[in-house]
């Protein structure tokens, strides 16, 4: 699974998954990338794309989790991933990326690894897989 | 006005064996991807439309699961899925069940812009893609020798497996010989050795 978020600089968010799902899988299996607030969201206030155990995220609903608890509970983007990476997969394996409309990059994932790269204007680039 | 922010990812759960060359060739698709984002950001194009521009370089490099070295079906073939939301206005598109469509994440677009939907699947996102011009190819495109190895493996483990990269030459990162039928997380757990 891919996936790229964004705020660009009119604070605008937007968020972008694609995937060949799982190996092996079932013809006609659909995971959590194209399910609108499971594996991608995006609003007035972030943007988030996921991966990982489909069926982990669609029940987790996680994208629009992250957007909900940083609406009604006020966290910050990265604390809300943490909230969500933590609170929302049971025994599911995930990660995710974010951006919030403040210029703010945010990660989360409880697996051995991720394929993850990051850039903010201000000149903060990083590119990481552990 | 805030400054811009952009994120990618190729995927959660990585086998901790992936050689080392394996590792820096999918950070040097990362950074490519980064700085193909950067400059379009630099250029003030919509983040809707740099997410599609990201994640269309990420389906086109067979390095990860999406697009051209994506995952297989028990079937051996590639069916993809993809979705993109534009948080101005909430606006989205998203498609399953492609399997000829070059870039799903573009298609995954033209439902958002040009559909009166959200979402299309199988059949109905193909006739679709051909309706609005969409780039498509023979499923073949989509197939690399290293997802044919891995569906090999995964058959063998009779196992579904997540976005995993197992080196296709077991041998020189697992020390085991005999081959140990004891498996974990549905792997045969020679691909653990090392651990």
């Amino acid at each position: 699974t891919v996936g790229c978020v964004v705020v660009d600089a009119q604070g605008r968010c937007a968020a972008a998954t694609s995937t060949g799902g799982l190996m092996n899988k079932m013809c006609g299996r659909i995971g959590d990338s194209p399910l609108i607030g499971a594996g991608t969201y995006a609003c007035g206030l972030c943007g988030v794309s996921c991966t990982g155990e489909g069926e982990a995220i669609i029940r987790g609903t996680l994208a629009r989790d992250v957007a909900a608890v940083m609406e009604y509970k006020g966290l910050g983007l990265q604390a809300a991933v943490d909230f969500v990476v933590k609170e929302r997969l049971d025994e599911g394996k995930a990660g995710m990326i974010a951006v919030s409309r403040n210029g703010e990059v945010g990660c989360g994932f409880n697996t051995n690894g991720m394929f993850r790269g990051f850039a903010t204007e201000d000149g903060f680039v990083e590119v990481g897989i552990w | 006005m805030v400054g811009w922010a952009i994120a990618v990812h190729g995927g959660a759960g990585v086998d901790p064996n992936l050689p080392h060359h394996r590792q820096e060739e999918a950070k040097q698709v990362l950074a490519r991807c980064l700085n193909m984002g950067i400059s379009a950001l630099r250029s003030s194009l919509p983040a809707v439309d740099v997410v599609e521009l990201v994640v269309r370089e990420l389906e086109s490099d067979p390095v990860f699961n999406s697009g051209r070295g994506s995952a297989l079906t028990e079937k051996g073939t590639a069916e993809m899925e993809a979705s993109i939301m534009d948080g101005v206005g909430r606006r989205c598109g998203a498609v399953s069940g492609v399997t000829t469509v070059k870039n799903p994440i573009s298609l995954a677009r033209l439902v958002m812009d040009k559909s009166p939907h959200s979402y299309l699947a199988f059949a109905g996102a193909e006739e679709f893609a051909r309706l609005h011009g969409a780039e498509v190819v023979d499923n073949d495109y989509f197939i690399t020798e290293d997802n044919k190895g891995m569906l090999k493996l995964a058959k063998e483990a009779n196992t579904i497996m997540f976005d995993y990269r197992i080196p296709t030459v077991l041998s020189d990162t697992c020390g085991a010989s005999v081959e140990n039928p004891l498996q974990m997380n549905g792997l045969p757990i020679s691909v653990y050795a090392p651990e």
